[in-house]
């Protein structure tokens, strides 16, 4: 249960930033 | 055709597999890209979230007794930590420059990497699940494999308490797993052998009484002890196919025929 909690957080941090990435680079598409 | 293969497994990482699917095609389309803000927040908290997992996955390691996760869990958990220090690298080098192309390169590599180190230790964890099911089914085809033993009406009622609270364990665990399952396939035939084994096991009781029976009377003992075991073969082919069942991970074009 604890590894699934914690593979949820990463998961979740993962996607923030890479959205965060995304929007500087879809500026520019 | 479902990618992940538990629904678990799909809620954690598609969404982040969309996410870095997304930033991939924008990288291609504009190679040398827009200035980058500054990552380093949540690339910070990407690094939290990686020392929690590594944390608790080597704690599961410690505590569990399943080999196999032991020798799986490691090297997913390196995969991840290898990747949020690419991660962190590339924060370092977009402060410096915002417009660099290698620290996005770093950023997609690092992003990718977590996303694969994560699938990798989900699934590791995911077949350790499995194998403690797969144990339990096991333990159902050990009592069918002792059903030879019984020729007395007394030991039929011990038979019977024995092996009932594993078979309703059995049903219970692979019932869970089957909701589980994204592969419709795989869930049908999950559902259509524990569906055997349920209609089985009277028809298995009523068998081995049958048996008890004859032997007693002396009469029709042959034809009792041949029925007895071809209803102990088919449950145990049924358990068997579960077991299979249970393994598989991905599609198999094969299993639509």
């Amino acid at each position: 249960e604890q590894i699934l909690e914690a593979a949820k957080s990463i998961a979740a941090a993962t996607a923030a930033l890479v959205k965060s990435a995304s929007a500087a680079q879809r500026e520019l598409v | 055709m479902p990618v992940f293969h538990t629904k678990t497994i799909e809620s954690i990482l598609e969404p982040v597999a969309v996410q870095v699917s997304k930033l991939v095609i924008l990288h291609e389309e504009a190679e040398d890209g827009n200035a980058m803000p500054d990552l380093c927040r949540p690339i910070q908290v990407v690094k939290l979230a990686v020392d929690n997992l590594v944390k608790v996955g080597y704690e599961t390691i410690n505590f569990s007794d399943d080999q196999i996760l032991k020798q799986d869990m490691p090297p997913a958990l390196r995969r991840v930590e290898e990747s949020s220090i690419l991660l962190l690298q590339a924060s370092d080098m977009l402060r410096a420059d915002p417009y660099s192309a290698p620290a996005r390169k770093k950023l997609i590599e690092g992003s990718r990497g977590i996303l694969q180190g994560t699938s990798a230790l989900l699934l590791a964890f995911d077949e350790s699940e499995v194998r403690k099911i797969i144990r339990v089914c096991k333990n159902v085809l050990e009592y069918l494999a002792i059903t030879e033993v019984v020729d007395r009406m007394e030991d039929l009622v011990t038979y019977v308490k024995n092996l009932s609270p594993v078979l309703t364990r059995m049903t219970k665990e692979v019932d869970t797993r089957e909701k589980e399952l994204t592969h419709q396939v795989h869930r049908e035939m999950l559902i259509r052998s524990l569906e055997q084994v349920k209609n089985l096991t009277p028809v298995l009781i009523s068998g081995i009484k049958i048996y008890i029976t004859a032997k007693q009377t002396n009469q029709g003992v042959q034809d009792a002890q041949t029925n007895r075991d071809y209803v102990v073969r088919k449950m145990s082919d049924e358990i068997h196919e579960i077991i299979r069942v249970l393994q598989l991970t991905t599609y198999d074009e094969e299993e639509w025929d």
